[in-house]
């Protein structure tokens, strides 16, 4: 379709690589996945094995449910817990970045989504930004 | 231009209604603005006057420095901050909810730009979720 067609004139570009894609390990504990979060300043971020499959996802909405549900609990008890205990499902995923009709429906609900391998690797993530970006562009030529 | 026409075919029903945005007074503690913030689930909400002018945004982020940043700090202590101390500027707002052209520009730096009167007072918010609902209707249509 037009907008398809539009928008894949350079698939590659709007897929933000591995390389540059915050994540922490199952194993990490959850203080330490919260100073990650506040240092970067994402929201939600991928959660990967040690061989780079794409396991879950670590909020600080998540994090932030036990510091509320903890009595007294402040950010130095939350070495006691691991990203594992707070972590969240991949809802959505692609392998094709190419997909764009599928890319932009998942994109309805969720702001970003991961992109992997045929082996389940980790490549990258297509988010909202990169996508209202290419549409916003489209818009204007 | 074209994708502005068909963005605008109703015009209203993109736009979530002040009614049902959850919101905060800078005068609120911030235990009170987190407690919202995590049984609403969302990561950022206006702060809004008492005569219902938009003033600010706060966020879980920025809550969650305090966490980070007083030392022991655990939830209950947040109640001596107000949401004053911990609030963000508001960077980008509309008034027209039909200049989809301006609110497509905005909306990709910002998750959702909130829509205000010509006497400032808020009238709702427009999401990216609801932009790219339209998008993707229409990239089917
Ligand atoms: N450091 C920063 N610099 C500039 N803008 C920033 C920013 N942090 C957040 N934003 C803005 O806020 C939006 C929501 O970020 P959030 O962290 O909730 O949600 C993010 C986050 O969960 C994830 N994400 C984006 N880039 C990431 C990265 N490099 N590593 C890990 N996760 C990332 O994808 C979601 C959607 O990102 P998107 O770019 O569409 O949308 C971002 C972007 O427009
Ligand atoms: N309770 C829920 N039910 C269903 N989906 C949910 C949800 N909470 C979050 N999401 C999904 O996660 C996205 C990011 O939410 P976030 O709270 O970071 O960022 C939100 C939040 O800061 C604000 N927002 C949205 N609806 C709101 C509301 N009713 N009241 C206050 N703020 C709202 O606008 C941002 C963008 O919202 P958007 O809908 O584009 O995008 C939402 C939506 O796709």
């Amino acid at each position: 379709p037009a907008v398809e067609q539009m928008l894949l004139k350079d698939p590659k570009s709007y897929v933000i690589s591995a390389d540059v894609v915050a994540n922490v390990t199952a194993t990490n504990t959850l203080e330490h996945a919260f100073m990650v979060l506040s240092k970067v300043g994402y929201s939600r971020i991928p959660v990967l094995t040690p061989d780079d499959r794409l396991q879950g996802m670590i909020s600080l909405a998540a994090i932030s449910e036990y510091l509320l549900h903890v009595p007294g609990a402040a950010v130095e008890q939350l070495s006691r817990y691991t990203v594992a205990d707070a972590m969240l499902p991949v809802n959505r995923w692609v392998s094709d970045p190419t997909k764009l009709e599928t890319i932009l429906n998942y994109l309805v609900d969720e702001p970003f989504i991961p992109l992997v391998d045929d082996d389940k690797v980790f490549q990258g993530i297509i988010t909202r930004r990169e996508l209202l970006k290419r549409i916003n562009f489209m818009a204007h030529n």
